[in-house]
């Protein structure tokens, strides 16, 4: 299955 | 009190195509540096990042930093009623709740004047850090989005993979598959035609082409667009925004969170 990831668990909030 | 003045005002009505689609409400962070915005759209799978000079303005006066929250489809509409030649200028007092536009028509004597509401918004930023990438790819950016606008008939996501000199663009659906392979251009004859790929190691991602294609219309603001890639992390797509004189104005960066193969 192809999972579509989200931005924040990439990058750190700020 | 801010007042930016853009003698190119269409600059800012192509800026705003570019975003309105993606993000709803942003805040605009207005500092002597220049106006900047980041926002992500509402699933939180992509990102949109802007950044404006504040030499590339025609005047530009930034007494104190403000951030001005504001709805950017409203914003929009307000940019649609000025003219491609107006100059436009932004006027925000410091502690007003509204931004005005002031739209003046080259060598007339009509002026427009507008006001938008402006929102407290709470807006969440995230810090991206500034890493090399295993692939970068320059490309004419209207080839950019006739492939993702092709691709999307075929399928709902892209593949894209890069090895030695050529840069692979893939999607399958129930009708079928379809790719579109683009070499490096040995010639600079027109450099806004030319493909450029630097490659530290080959790559293979997936990436929902819904998004990609709200990033396309970005294609007004430049000839080329810049995509980087590193496996197991978000896509850059970077838009240089350039004045009539070809200076740097600064940039809308796209970020888009891959899709993985669990």
């Amino acid at each position: 299955d192809i999972e579509q990831r989200i931005l924040p668990s990439f990058y750190s909030s700020k | 009190m801010f007042e930016a003045k853009l003698i190119q005002g269409a600059i800012l009505k192509k800026i705003l195509d570019a975003i309105k689609d993606l993000v709803n409400e942003a805040s605009w962070d207005c500092s002597s540096q220049g106006m900047s915005l980041q926002a992500m759209d509402t699933s939180h799978v992509s990102l949109v990042a802007v950044q404006m000079k504040a030499d590339g303005f025609d005047k530009y006066r930034c007494d104190r930093s403000v951030t001005l929250g504001m709805n950017l489809s409203s914003l929009s509409k307000i940019l649609k009623c000025a003219g491609n030649d107006d100059t436009i200028t932004l006027k925000a007092p410091d502690d007003g709740d509204k931004i005005t536009l002031v739209f003046e028509a080259k060598n007339e004597s009509e002026t427009s004047e507008y006001e938008v509401k402006l929102m407290n918004l709470d807006s969440e930023y995230l810090g991206i850090p500034d890493t090399p990438y295993s692939v970068n790819v320059k490309m004419p950016s209207h080839k950019f989005q006739r492939i993702c606008r092709d691709l999307q008939q075929i399928g709902d996501a892209v593949t894209i993979s890069c090895a030695k000199d050529s840069i692979r663009f893939a999607a399958k659906g129930d009708l079928g598959s379809g790719t579109v392979n683009l070499c490096q251009t040995a010639s600079a004859d027109k450099p806004e035609d030319s493909v450029s790929i630097s490659m530290q190691e080959p790559i293979i991602q997936s990436f929902a082409l819904k998004y990609l294609n709200h990033f396309a219309k970005a294609t007004p603001l430049s000839p080329q667009v810049s995509l980087s890639l590193s496996p197991d992390v978000p896509l850059v797509v970077e838009y240089s925004i350039t004045d009539d004189d070809g200076s740097d104005f600064g940039y809308i960066r796209y970020y888009l969170a891959p899709k993985i193969d669990e």
